[in-house]
């Protein structure tokens, strides 16, 4: 997976992600844009499979977005023992109750970064007005760092892929240097809903695991768009 | 290329058990099953599926609302083991194992 969370000159926050994983010939034709409705209303959106109760991608309108990536989960029987001693939340299912219940942005990033889960993950979250953008790298009890946006400092984008982000993917799975060179000739005057949908079209940020991209934007809700890519 | 994903609505106004079925319909029962049947072959280690199958069918023991009725109701509509609605909505931390 790839996600990008990036703030535009006008402090602006845009957010994206392709979700890349195996089986995509069964996920294409199964992937969905659902609206949560309550009470008339829109709560809040996400993209899943059918048959798939939780979200890795989603957004609650006017206040935050979300996405999940691949984090290396550690050892098997730790994550077993979090399951079904401690009972520790699915990652996915995290991220559905933090739209549900989560107020704002900085009260999304608090519970996910600090509710226990049963594997280790990568929560990218944006939010709707300037420095509102963050990566958190989950262990399964709580943050192993939380690095957030650093627009007065050139900090203007993040990407996450599925490596910690102080230390360098591995050379045969690099999707990280291509999206940063990507978003650098992009440049922060230029970054929109539009652009960001092609720098997630940029090989092998694209490749041929990838299930679907989807663009957004907390403050503009109505914008929230998917597309599921075929190799 | 690239194409829309399809938009659906899930009322959280009706019961959990419920929410889901209107989603289930713009779906043949069958190929989901095949579908579902396969993700779980190809992602879940025979051995983990074969371990954490009877254990996911106490569902009330470990599983929260509303996820718990959600899969339920969606097992419910498709003929489906409980066990297995579970497993599938536990791929990436099942993969894990």
């Amino acid at each position: 997976c790839t996600s990008i969370v990036a703030q535009d000159y006008k402090g602006n926050i845009y957010h994206g992600r392709n979700l890349d994983y195996d089986t995509g010939d069964i996920l294409r034709k199964i992937t969905i844009d659902v609206q949560f409705i309550k009470n008339g209303q829109v709560a809040y959106k996400g993209t899943t499979f059918c048959g798939y109760v939780g979200l890795w991608t989603g957004q609650s309108p006017h206040k935050f977005t979300v996405s999940g990536n691949e984090r290396d989960a550690g050892a098997w029987w730790e994550n077993a023992v979090a399951a079904f001693l401690n009972r520790n939340y699915p990652v996915s299912w995290l991220i559905r109750d933090t739209l549900s219940k989560s107020e704002d942005f900085q009260s999304a990033v608090f519970k996910l970064a600090g509710t226990p889960i049963i594997a280790d993950v990568y929560y990218i979250v944006g939010g709707t007005v300037a420095k509102e953008g963050v990566v958190i790298t989950r262990n399964r009890e709580g943050p192993a760092d939380i690095w957030p946006l650093d627009p007065l400092d050139g900090g203007w984008f993040h990407v996450e892929t599925n490596y910690d982000h102080w230390t360098s993917p591995p050379p045969f799975d690099d999707r990280r240097t291509p999206a940063i060179r990507a978003l650098n000739a992009t440049g922060q005057h230029n970054i929109n809903f539009d652009t960001l949908f092609q720098v997630l079209s940029v090989k092998p940020v694209l490749n041929n695991y990838t299930i679907y991209t989807t663009v957004m934007s907390a403050a503009f809700p109505d914008k929230y768009t998917t597309w599921i890519r075929t190799p | 290329s690239a194409g829309a994903a399809p938009l659906c609505n899930v009322s959280l106004d009706s019961d959990p058990d419920l929410r889901w079925l209107p989603v289930l319909q713009r779906f043949e029962p069958e190929l989901l099953l095949h579908f579902f049947t396969r993700v779980i072959d190809e992602t879940i280690p025979k051995w983990v599926h074969a371990i954490i199958r009877p254990l996911a069918e106490e569902l009330e023991f470990f599983v929260p609302q509303p996820f718990a009725g959600e899969i339920q109701g969606m097992c419910n509509a498709l003929g489906m083991s409980v066990g297995d609605g579970i497993l599938l909505n536990l791929a990436y931390e099942a993969t894990a194992f």
